[in-house]
């Protein structure tokens, strides 16, 4: 298992037994791959890495994702949002862009951008960790080993999971969890997309690394 | 975002990168 180092892990994810199997640039390419060269159009991929908290319950925690965005990009734009919500995403990406790029740098034309529901609702997942027992979407998919796929907008605002819920306000039509290896995987599409066999194929193939 | 974990880093730079790139080629 890999060493507790306070100063890179989030608050109570202090193990995580994957990590060294798991490189964030394939992680990423391997995502992309997942929708990129899918029929279906994914707004977005995650792969929640499974880890412990101190009392050693299990833990899904981000691991990496995936932003494609929407081919309609109308369909993921402020459905949601006001003028004050709107300035404060942009205020916040801003900061995680000098974050990223460093406060010295030159302001950056694509931060002014308007920042769609989707992309905010991808963006706040990264704060995100689920207990496994806890009954999300995520979790359950886990936990039981088995793929969770919900499509349409009154399942997913009736799901019971918390995650779908906001998935559903903020325009997802259709979201999916696909266990692997150490985590699992999850796809959202403002597109209501059917459950197919090709993908969890797909997911098989691609993250479980052992 | 001081405590910003390496994994999220990571994941945000490509994000906001792509972001970039989309906001270009629009």
């Amino acid at each position: 298992a890999s060493t507790a180092d306070p100063t890179k892990t989030h608050h109570h994810m202090i193990s995580s037994t994957s990590s060294q199997l798991f490189n964030q640039e394939t992680l990423q390419q391997r995502l992309q791959q997942l929708i990129e060269g899918a029929r279906e159009s994914w707004t977005y991929a995650i792969f929640w890495q499974s880890s412990y908290d101190y009392s050693g319950a299990s833990l899904l925690g981000w691991g990496d994702g995936y932003y494609k965005g929407d081919a309609d990009k109308a369909k993921s734009k402020l459905k949601t949002a006001s003028a004050a919500e709107q300035e404060h995403r942009k205020k916040v990406l801003r900061e995680l862009n000098s974050l990223i790029s460093g406060s010295a740098s030159a302001p950056d034309d694509a931060v002014d951008e308007e920042v769609t529901d989707t992309e905010w609702f991808f963006l706040v997942s990264m704060t995100q960790s689920f207990f496994v027992n806890s009954g999300g979407l995520p979790g359950q998919a886990f936990f039981s080993n088995s793929p969770v796929w919900v499509c349409g907008p009154e399942r997913l605002a009736n799901s019971g999971c918390e995650r779908a819920r906001q998935g559903h306000v903020f325009g997802l039509q259709t979201m999916v969890c696909i266990p692997s290896a150490n985590g699992v995987v999850e796809l959202g599409s403002t597109e209501v997309i059917a459950q197919s066999s090709d993908l969890m194929n797909k997911v098989r193939f691609l993250f479980n690394f052992n | 975002y001081v405590a910003f974990p390496q994994a999220r880093k990571a994941s945000l730079a490509s994000f906001l990168e792509k972001r970039k790139q989309r906001a270009m080629n629009a």
